[in-house]
């Protein structure tokens, strides 16, 4: 069945930021997002899934020029936010596939899944809404996986 | 300043699925979202962030419905995908803060994280794309959430 994709873009302007380690409790997503809005860093995803016995870890971006400066919040945060570790990379790519009206996106998902496992790419963050399936993967990839979405999603011939 | 918020959308036709304690390794998110798809689940948001010591979480939501055909599927797949735990709940709901071009939602975010923990409201999932932020919180807090939020982006007038 020919999956409904509008198309694939990527972006390499993409520091990920990780805060592991962090209490699963109210207060803590102000306690990080806060100082990060009163230091004007331009946040772009924003990931957290369900934690295991009362902590989590949640990752975001920013773009390149704001990396050091976002770092640099956190570090002096860390009594309030309390974190266990903070980890940071330039060395990612976000890629993202667009479908056209994907309540069912399930199909969409599984085929970047799929293609991305092929060719032995390990995804290290993933974001859905609505329309879109928004992956980050090592930016070494970015030509490889670009190519490889085109193709399974049948957009060569374009 | 004035955040632009186009609207905030609640749903609570959503039951959270948490694969926890799964290889970081390529091919794993194939391993979940192939049977998923084979047995026709609509999955809703797909949500991993990095993970700790080659270990990570990821959460899904399916529509009620769904919930327990996907919870079956899994449990047959967990020699394949080698999670430790598999949590799932329909207690939860998605609240969405929709903005009006969003590259700077760092604030936009920072208001909703501070109005949820004013009121001691936890924040299990957080996702979100250019335009919107989702995240999953207890369904207990549905209306007061709403409210607060509608009070703290100024929609109360409308
Ligand atoms: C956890 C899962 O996303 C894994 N990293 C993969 O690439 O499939
Ligand atoms: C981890 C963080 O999201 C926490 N659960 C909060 O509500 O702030």
């Amino acid at each position: 069945e020919k999956q409904v994709v509008a198309g694939i873009a990527y972006s390499r302007d993409e520091a990920k930021i990780s805060v592991r380690g962090i209490p699963d409790r109210p207060g803590i997503a102000a306690a990080i997002f806060g100082p990060l809005t009163a230091a004007h860093v331009n946040i772009d995803m924003i990931v957290q899934s369900t934690g295991t016995d009362g902590l989590t870890n949640m990752t975001f971006t920013v773009g390149c020029v704001d990396q050091a400066r976002a770092v640099a919040v956190l570090e002096e945060q860390q009594d309030h936010i309390q974190y266990a570790e903070l980890h940071t990379s330039r060395d990612v790519v976000k890629i993202s596939v667009v479908g056209v009206g994907m309540r069912s996106h399930t199909g969409i998902a599984n085929t970047m899944f799929r293609t991305l496992a092929e060719r032995g790419i390990n995804i290290q963050v993933i974001s859905t809404s609505e329309i879109k399936i928004s992956v980050l993967i090592d930016a070494e990839y970015t030509e490889l996986a670009m190519r490889a979405l085109h193709t399974a999603y049948g957009l060569d011939a374009r």
